[in-house]
């Protein structure tokens, strides 16, 4: 049978990943700060 | 793990707002992410109307959020591609609602080791943990199977795990992106000081004598009986297929005790429904003869009938014996009710009868279609683990079937797939925006705390294949030929889906698999109508309408100021509407005339002022002359 049509391309990715793969450095991966959180 | 400060709270009801860059799968599952949020927690959403604070969901690139409420009136979550998890959405929207990462807990390393040397370099920051002064764990044990924890793999530099968990069980278990776990729940409803649900109405296990307040209704032949065990089975109960000595109960109808046409009904304590529909789920084992059935009734009270109006919902025939089956019946009711079963004792030789048992009742839609799959196990990871689900029809009329890829080594996926059917000459090609939504059924007795796994599809009907054919044209013509188990030929459309809906691991745990039965529910919904999602805001002070009954003329515009009404007249080069109604016009012309006419009538009466001026002066003058002249003696009256 002709191939499924895949969106994950094969990989099992995680939020992270995704926003990896994208060139994002956001804050613990996936979350924006707006200046105004201290750590 | 919860930010600490009231003032990051949200509303129990979340302002929100669909942007239109959102893609349409997306927005679908947004939707039923907060349909997760409304059954298991308090929080609720609704569409954006002007309050002060919304969130703004958008395709950003990649998936964040901020963690906590901003306070910045519009505050953007992002859902971009490849996003469309509902999971994905579940962890980005406890973000908002004020939750950090599990592994960042100031006693994460009790539980976890994080292992420095082998997180990407620049990336160790994303490790840091917070103190117990700014991150609060809500009095809730380490949760390695929240939704919010990293996966063993998170920010890698190689293969080996960048997290391994102590107690070495759990390392395949944190990272689940599936569903909110128990103590997900348990934070999130602490935090915000939940005791209901929206639409969760009824879960009842029988594991307690009192059978979840259910009563035995009269004026029928037999009493359903409160049971463990029937000799012609079910040898066990469904909850915990009898894996649990001592408990395990369920409710059982005994056909065989009565006569052909005898019946048992066993009535749902009261229920105030909120929402006006509800999805009723339950298992079914049928031992007696095999036209036994079961009648599922409501009874909805109004003021005028206290004894209630009995409705009969659904009949089911035909139920298959040896074994517990699922089913779902959906519910229409807006007034207080009772759920009624009714086992009805069918023609033939019964030596069993009806048994029920995990009844779960919520104001949720229930699934269109369950594909139920028997002596699961052997296909994980066999080469005949390729399975195709039989056809059904969407509410729409499209004819489907979901493939269920499982003979890869680590992985199942599922793939959604339009097929040949009756209504195709009547029906839209390509097929447009139909959600296919697949559930892998976690079968835990109480649907609160199942995690279940979901994936949703979206047919694009502008979606082109390499050879140029729209991907979801009609079957016939872009579809390959395939043959059901009978035989019949029909044409398959090219699957669409997921290589990785699930790990084999993790579809072995949970009650996934339960008594070697899956059950994948199915739903395709028409979700064209969220094509444009970002709504005007309906503002929420009301505006006396002073305008009504105070009409301006000539085109002129009422306004309302410091509560007075008036009117904004239409002026324009050289004119313009002036009066209380713009009923006087002017033009400069006008001025020219006024400015002509007042310079006329100034000279005029400057002249009339200076002719009675000379005039008074000249008669002034002459009397004093005449009376001068009088007055002389001419002493001299001699000339010389």
């Amino acid at each position: 049978t002709r191939e499924n049509f895949d969106v994950d391309g094969g990989i099992d990715q995680d939020i992270f990943d995704i926003n990896e793969d994208l060139g994002l450095d956001l804050f613990e991966g996936d979350i924006r700060l707006d200046g105004v959180q201290e750590r | 793990n919860s930010i600490i400060g009231e003032e990051y709270r949200w509303p129990h009801t979340i302002p929100y707002v669909l942007d239109n860059s959102l893609e349409m799968n997306a927005k679908g599952v947004i939707l039923n992410a907060f349909e997760r949020y409304r059954l298991k927690t308090c929080i609720d959403f609704k569409p954006w109307a002007g309050e002060a604070n919304y969130i703004s969901v958008f395709k950003g690139s990649g998936c964040w959020s901020s963690v906590g409420n901003r306070h910045m009136g519009k505050q953007e979550l992002s859902i971009g591609e490849n996003c469309d998890r509902i999971a994905t959405v579940q962890h980005e929207f406890l973000h908002a609602l004020g939750f950090w990462h599990e592994q960042s807990r100031s006693d994460r390393d009790d539980y976890v080791s994080i292992m420095w040397d082998r997180i990407q370099s620049g990336r160790e920051h994303n490790f840091d943990t917070y103190n117990d002064q700014v991150s609060d764990s809500l009095n809730v044990p380490y949760d390695y199977s929240s939704v919010m924890h990293y996966s063993k793999t998170a920010f890698q530099n190689g293969t080996e795990p960048t997290i391994v968990t102590r107690i070495s069980d759990f390392m395949d278990v944190i990272g689940q992106r599936m569903d909110f776990s128990d103590y997900d729940l348990l934070k999130l409803n602490r935090l915000y000081n939940c005791t209901t649900s929206l639409s969760f109405m009824d879960s009842c296990n029988f594991e307690l004598e009192n059978v979840c307040g259910m009563i035995q209704s009269s004026g029928d032949n037999a009493d359903w009986q409160w049971v463990s065990e029937v000799p012609r089975g079910p040898e066990s109960d469904h909850s915990s297929m009898g894996q649990c000595k001592g408990s395990g109960f369920f409710m059982h109808f005994n056909s065989s005790s009565v006569s052909v046409g005898g019946t048992a009904m066993l009535e749902s304590r009261t229920l105030y429904p909120k929402r006006g529909f509800q999805c009723l789920q339950f298992y079914l084992y049928s031992s007696g003869s095999e036209n036994d059935q079961l009648n599922v009734y409501t009874r909805e009270y109004s003021a005028d009938n206290v004894a209630g109006t009995l409705t009969l919902v659904e009949e089911i025939k035909e139920i298959p014996t040896g074994s517990w089956q699922l089913y779902h019946v959906t519910l229409k009711v807006t007034n207080k009710f009772r759920v009624v079963f009714e086992g009805v004792r069918g023609a033939g030789a019964s030596l069993g009868g009806l048994s029920i048992d995990d009844i779960n009742l919520s104001e949720t839609q229930c699934p269109h279609h369950i594909w139920h799959i028997k002596n699961f196990t052997q296909f994980i990871g066999s080469s005949s683990g390729t399975l195709y689900s039989p056809p059904f029809y969407s509410p729409k009329g499209y004819a489907f079937q979901i493939h269920l890829h499982l003979s890869d080594s680590t992985n199942a996926g599922i793939y959604f797939h339009l097929i040949s059917g009756a209504n195709d000459d009547q029906l839209q090609w390509p097929c447009p925006w139909q959600q296919a939504t697949m559930t892998l059924l976690d079968q835990n007795p109480d649907i609160r705390q199942r995690m279940s796994n979901q994936r949703s599809v979206t047919t694009d009907p502008f979606m082109t294949t390499d050879n140029g054919n729209y991907f979801w044209d009609r079957p016939s013509k872009v579809g390959e030929v395939a043959f059901f188990p009978n035989g019949t030929q029909f044409s398959r459309g090219r699957g669409f889906g997921t290589s990785a809906f699930i790990t084999h691991k993790r579809l072995k745990s949970r009650d996934f698999i339960k008594g070697d039965d899956v059950y994948i529910l199915l739903t395709v919904e028409d979700i064209s109508h969220l094509n444009s999602t970002a709504v005007e805001p309906i503002p929420t002070s009301t505006i006396n309408d002073f305008c009504v009954n105070f009409t301006c003329e000539n085109d002129g515009i009422c306004v309302v100021q410091n509560g007075r009404v008036g009117c904004r007249c239409p002026s324009g080069e050289d004119w313009w509407y002036v009066g209380e109604r713009c009923e006087r016009r002017g033009s400069t012309q006008d001025t020219i005339v006024i400015a002509v006419s007042s310079t006329a009538a100034m000279f005029v009466l400057m002249l009339i002022v200076t002719l009675v001026s000379v005039y008074c002066i000249r008669k002034k003058y002459r009397s004093k002359t005449s009376s001068n002249t009088a007055d002389m003696t001419l002493q001299n009256q001699h000339a010389f």
